[in-house]
């Protein structure tokens, strides 16, 4: 799952 | 980062200018939804929340700033400065039918049962429909002037580009989100028939026009 670290798009 | 993400983010840099371009050089939000702005401003609100708990890069601090302001800039302009030319007549698309049912999926659907996760999942979904007033609005205007149109194929265009951002993504970095990439083709299939009409009349230099 995406954990909140790879959030990294806008 | 990659290409694909990086124009995409461009993409979505100019649509917001081209918005406040036309409001500010026309003095006018005429022909323009201030439902979708206002789902707009909240899509970046409840995305954005990280902002100061959750440095990634200068890059992302620094456009996540960019769109906050500029969303609310937009309503500041369009439901106070040049509140007079809101044309509220013609921005009837029921809000609460898309804001509802998107808080309730985000509850349904997510990867955590966090706030901060079932915030962002409610953003992804709302994003993917907030352009639906909008496309509303032309539908009833039956026109759009060629400034809106190009706001509204550079705002098209940035999410049909994190497609090929996900697909690049998933080949090269193994990263995939089933919630992200669902909603950004929903969201990038509502623009087919306007990047159509776009594509057939406003690059031919007509206006862009409904079939009455």
């Amino acid at each position: 799952s995406s954990s909140q670290v790879d959030k990294d798009e806008l | 980062m990659n290409v694909f993400r990086l124009t995409g983010d461009i993409a979505h840099l100019l649509a917001i200018i081209l918005l406040l371009m036309k409001i500010w050089k026309t003095r006018s939000c005429a022909g323009v939804s201030g439902k979708s702005q206002m789902m707009f401003a909240l899509v970046f609100t409840t995305r954005y929340l990280d902002l100061i708990t959750n440095f990634i890069s200068l890059y992302n601090t620094t456009m996540k700033m960019i769109f906050i302001a500029s969303s609310y800039g937009t309503l500041y302009l369009m439901f106070l400065k040049f509140r007079a030319t809101y044309d509220s007549n013609h921005d009837t698309f029921r809000m609460e039918f898309l804001v509802v049912p998107v808080a309730g999926l985000s509850f349904l659907v997510n990867h955590d049962f966090s706030p901060l996760e079932i915030l962002w999942t409610f953003s992804i979904y709302l994003e993917s429909v907030a352009i639906l007033p909008q496309l509303f609005m032309i539908s009833k205007t039956g026109e759009a002037e060629t400034i809106t149109s190009h706001y509204l194929f550079a705002l098209g265009s940035y999410r049909a580009l994190y497609i090929l951002n996900w697909v690049y993504r998933f080949y090269f970095e193994g990263f995939f989100d089933l919630i992200a990439v669902v909603a950004g083709c929903v969201q990038t299939v509502l623009y087919c028939d306007f990047f159509y009409l776009y594509i057939t009349k406003v690059w031919k230099g007509k206006k862009l026009t409904l079939p009455a």
